[in-house]
């Protein structure tokens, strides 16, 4: 069979300024995959090392790039699922690990479960010796700045209309 | 939100996506990536899905398999992507992208937010775009 490769890198208002690392990011990501399933590697490992590129270029919202949520902290959520035996793996409010993805996989192939979350899923990545990393290294100046923004504009509006903002969800993951 | 959907040369398919959040979420929410069947899905029979954008619509529409189940009546994996996410602007009024390849081979993608990173591998040309109609090309 012909081997196939789609990558995304996400459906937003991409800024100009990351337009061109956005595009380089997925040509390298499809590249890398169709490389392991041109010489025979799985369509799993070809996708896992396609999102772990992606993970690691902090152009992209996820592993490093991560956004920062109401408290600044970075939570991570992956999922992976195989097509032929419908087994399935993910992990949900991860906070530091470098490649969320490779977690789900491990939940995939070590568990009998589909999601593992929160302390849970961070306790699990110590259990199978998955390295974890200080937060700090997956934030970038730009998720930073836009956070801060972020806060003046909350607590902007929350002056003026003097009430609680629930969750104010902007847009996208 | 970042995303992957490969068939392998002996036609088996996987699907995988990742992200990060939104900025200023609040502490413990999910959105769809990590949730099966709303940000990534994947059966040999039919195809494969991972999804991107406003993660409480795709979780509200399930959209991964939503359009898997659109496939498994017949429609091509392109019209499939398109009028979920049609469907899911219209029903729930969100945005967001999907990447799909279905059991033929087919590759599919399409957004309905104003941007959308993505890249296409097979029969050794690289196609990739970031624009709505953007379509570029080269030899692997």
């Amino acid at each position: 069979v012909e081997p196939v490769v789609v990558i995304h890198g996400g459906a937003w208002a991409i800024p100009e300024k990351i337009c061109d690392a956005s595009r380089n990011g997925v040509k390298l990501a499809a590249r890398k995959a169709y490389e392991i399933v041109k010489s025979g590697g799985s369509a799993l490992d070809a996708v896992e090392a396609a999102v772990i590129l992606l993970e690691n270029e902090p152009v992209f919202d996820a592993g490093k790039g991560s956004c920062l949520n109401a408290a600044g902290e970075i939570e991570m959520d992956a999922s992976i699922m195989d097509g032929t035996s419908l087994k399935a793996g993910a992990i949900a409010a991860v906070t530091n690990i470098n490649n969320p993805i490779s977690l789900a996989r491990l939940v995939m192939e070590k568990t009998d479960h589909c999601l593992l979350v929160g302390e849970g899923a961070n306790m699990f990545a110590k259990e199978c010796n998955v390295p974890s990393v200080d937060p700090s290294t997956l934030i970038t100046e730009d998720c930073l700045e836009e956070w801060k923004t972020f806060q003046k504009y909350t607590s902007a509006v929350d002056s003026l209309f003097n009430n609680q903002i629930n969750s104010l969800t902007i847009g996208h993951d | 939100t970042v995303g992957a959907v490969v068939m392998d040369c002996n036609g088996r398919i996987a699907a995988a996506t990742s992200t990060g959040g939104i900025t200023g979420k609040r502490v413990g929410r999910v959105g769809d990536s990590p949730l099966i069947g709303s940000g990534t899905f994947a059966i040999d029979e039919i195809g494969g899905v991972s999804c991107t954008g406003h993660g409480e619509s795709i979780i509200k529409i399930c959209l991964a398999k939503h359009v898997i189940c659109l496939m498994e009546n017949g429609m091509n994996a392109q019209n499939a992507v398109e009028q979920s996410l049609q469907f899911m602007n219209s029903r729930v009024k969100g945005a967001g992208g999907a990447i799909c390849i279905s059991a033929s081979g087919e590759a599919a993608f399409h957004f309905t937010t104003e941007r959308m990173a993505w890249a296409i591998a097979k029969a050794n040309v690289l196609s990739w775009g970031l624009d709505p109609n953007e379509h570029n090309t080269e030899m692997m």
